[in-house]
């Protein structure tokens, strides 16, 4: 594992930030941004998918009143790929009964999606190697957030109670210059965090990202992690049972 | 620049003063003048929520004025949340093959 990791800095990676509104789609677009991210470092072609289909399109009815990340993939799996954001923009509603999958070309598909170790350190490892994923964390925090790294305990944001779900892009450590440096932590002593884009627009926190603290588990960010699989198919063998 | 957590702090009407920064910096209206004064006693609520998680991290965050110092805790967290994740999750745990010989 490299002691820094960013995605953003790899050109063509990592699609603008976006805004949900008053929808609590947060499942979908942080689904969106997954494959966005693995389509380009996998094929070096920048794509940016549809939203509204993973919403319009799920099997679980109203996507605007919260979700989560496999209903995406499973989505994705079923229509056989998504269709760009130009195509079928983001209206911040849900039509359940009006997919519009098959009216659209499709512009990046998944071969499947799976849940990661429940480890700090695997998640580092895949994240370096392998590109962004999505983890669910306890949002409470974030209401009143504008920079810097969260650390927090058990007891001030439950890592138990995840329940908004965002992609985590990269990993670095910070001097502890904060507030609370003199306080908590040793002057000087380096505050490793994880690096997470949100989707509540570019005007909250760190231009729409956040940090937080990496190797405390802080608001349970190690409790779903979940990445698609985007790579070229492979033909499969037929296999059979010996008679 | 940014409105800042030790806001909290403030004078009544200093406070009013940052609440119309707010609205201006967000494009906020309200329908009635008393639906604008309950989100200030929401923001001000808010400020001084944010002052005392500031006082609880332990990392390098600054908490304040954000697009959502308006919303109580429970109107955000109904509309910015997902479904709450119980026990009934996928589990890696649950899902791993026991040991040979183990029920």
């Amino acid at each position: 594992v490299p002691p820094s990791c960013d995605w953003r800095k790899a050109a063509g990676v990592i699609s603008p930030i976006r805004d949900q509104g008053t929808c609590a789609c947060c499942w979908a677009m942080a689904a969106a941004g997954n494959i966005e991210a693995l389509w380009a470092i996998k094929f070096h072609q920048f794509v940016q998918v549809s939203v509204q289909e993973l919403l319009d399109c799920d099997r679980c009815g109203d996507g605007c009143k919260g979700g989560f990340v496999w209903d995406a993939f499973v989505t994705v799996l079923n229509n056989s790929g998504l269709a760009s954001e130009k195509d079928y923009p983001f209206r911040g509603d849900v039509r359940s009964h009006r997919c519009l999958a098959k009216k659209y070309k499709k512009v990046a598909w998944i071969q499947d999606f799976m849940m990661l170790q429940k480890n700090e350190q695997a998640i580092a490892r895949h994240l370096a190697t392998h590109g962004p994923i999505t983890v669910s964390i306890n949002k409470q925090l974030l209401q009143q957030y504008q920079r810097g790294v969260i650390k927090a305990t058990p007891a001030t944001c439950d890592p138990r109670l995840v329940d908004h779900t965002v992609l985590l892009v990269g990993f670095g450590k910070s001097k502890a210059v904060g507030p609370q440096a003199g306080a908590q932590s040793h002057p000087g002593r380096s505050t490793p965090y994880w690096i997470l884009k949100n989707s509540w627009g570019a005007r909250w926190g760190e231009n729409g990202y956040f940090r937080l603290h990496q190797g405390s588990n802080t608001c349970g960010i190690t409790k779903l992690p979940l990445t698609a699989l985007v790579d070229q198919p492979v033909k499969k063998h037929p296999i059979s049972c010996p008679p | 620049g940014s409105l800042r957590a030790q806001d909290a702090g403030l004078q009544p009407l200093e406070l009013k003063e940052v609440f119309t920064l707010f609205q201006i910096r967000y494009n906020r209206t309200y329908s009635s003048p008393a639906e604008r004064a309950r989100r200030l006693a929401i923001f001000a609520h808010n400020l001084a929520q944010a002052q005392q998680l500031q006082e609880e991290d332990l990392g390098t965050a600054e908490f304040g004025v954000t697009p959502f110092s308006d919303l109580t805790e429970e109107e955000f967290g109904h509309i910015y949340g997902h479904r709450t994740v119980t026990g009934g999750a996928p589990s890696v745990d649950k899902a791993r093959s026991e040991e040979r010989g183990q029920p």
